[in-house]
C-alpha cells in the first residue's frame, strides 16, 4: 500500500493519538 | 446515546475488554495486572463523538489481501469499525511460572439473540502471525442479550511478545517495536457473516502511574 514504511508519526492521526490519557 | 461514543455499532455493543495476568499470592488470593483495559461506560447524549480517523492511513499495518481490513470496511457496515490506541501498562514482574495466569475477558450486548465469532489476529508488520476464533452464545440479562468471552487463554506467542517486550532495557525500544505489531478483531454474527464489530489495534507502552491508558476513534473513508 501506499502507506507502507511510513513512520506511524507521519501520518495524519488526531493529535490525540499521541497524547496518552492522564486519567486514572 | 453509546453509537459514535463507544465501540458500538447499531447490532453489538462492547461493554468491556481486558488482557491480564494473575499471580497467586498465596492459596486465596490473587494479584491481577491489566495489560490493557476498556472499562465501562455510559455516554449521554450531551458527550461529544468520537473523533476519527482515516482508515487509509492504517491500512498497511493490517492484512491488506483479500479479507483483509479493506474488504471488510467496503463490505461494511461503516459504522462497525473502530481504531483503539492502547497504552499498554509493562509495569509488572514477570517471572516463568507455571502458576501465572495470562488472559482476556470481554464482554458485549445486543438487542438481538444471535451467535457470534469473534476473530482476532495478531499483526507483525501487517502480516498475520496468529489468529484465535471464538464462538459465543447470547445469554438474555435485564432485557438485552449479553456475550461474554471469559477469561480466554492468551496465545504462547503473546506471552513470549510480552516477555521479550519486557526485557528490552529502553520505553522508546518497546515502542518502536510496537510500531510494527497490531491486532485485529472482527466479531461477527456467526449465521449471516455480517460484520458486527472490527476493532483495529494499536499499541504504545504506558508511562503513566495510573496503568493502561486508550484512545477510541471511529475509522472512516472521507
Amino acid at each position: 500500500g501506499v502507506m507502507d514504511q511510513v513512520p506511524m508519526r507521519k501520518r495524519q492521526l488526531p493529535a490525540s493519538f499521541w497524547e496518552e490519557p492522564r486519567l486514572t | 446515546p453509546w453509537q459514535g461514543r463507544s465501540i458500538a455499532s447499531s447490532r453489538l455493543r462492547m461493554l468491556e475488554f481486558s488482557a491480564f495476568l494473575e499471580q497467586p499470592q498465596d492459596s486465596e488470593t490473587f494479584n491481577k495486572h491489566l495489560f490493557v483495559h476498556i472499562g465501562q461506560s455510559n455516554p449521554s447524549y450531551s458527550d461529544a463523538y468520537l473523533e476519527s480517523v482515516d482508515i487509509r492511513q492504517i491500512y498497511d499495518k493490517f492484512p491488506e489481501k483479500k479479507g483483509g481490513l479493506k474488504d471488510l470496511f467496503d463490505k461494511g457496515p461503516h459504522n462497525a469499525f473502530f481504531l483503539v490506541k492502547f497504552w499498554a501498562d509493562l509495569s509488572v514482574n514477570l517471572q516463568d511460572d507455571s502458576s501465572f495466569f495470562y488472559g482476556v475477558s470481554s464482554q458485549y450486548e445486543s438487542s438481538e439473540n444471535m451467535i457470534i465469532t469473534s476473530s482476532t489476529k495478531v499483526c507483525s508488520f501487517g502480516k498475520q502471525v496468529v489468529e484465535k476464533v471464538e464462538t459465543e452464545f447470547a445469554r438474555f440479562e435485564n432485557g438485552r442479550y449479553v456475550f461474554r468471552i471469559h477469561r480466554s487463554p492468551l496465545c504462547e506467542y503473546m506471552i513470549n511478545f510480552i516477555h521479550k517486550l519486557k526485557h528490552l532495557p529502553e520505553k522508546y525500544m518497546m515502542n518502536s517495536v510496537l510500531e510494527n505489531f497490531t491486532i485485529l478483531q472482527v466479531v461477527t454474527n456467526k449465521d449471516t457473516l455480517e460484520t458486527l464489530l472490527c476493532i483495529a489495534y494499536v499499541f504504545e507502552v504506558s508511562t503513566s502511574e495510573h496503568g493502561a491508558q486508550h484512545h477510541i476513534y471511529r475509522l472512516v473513508k472521507d
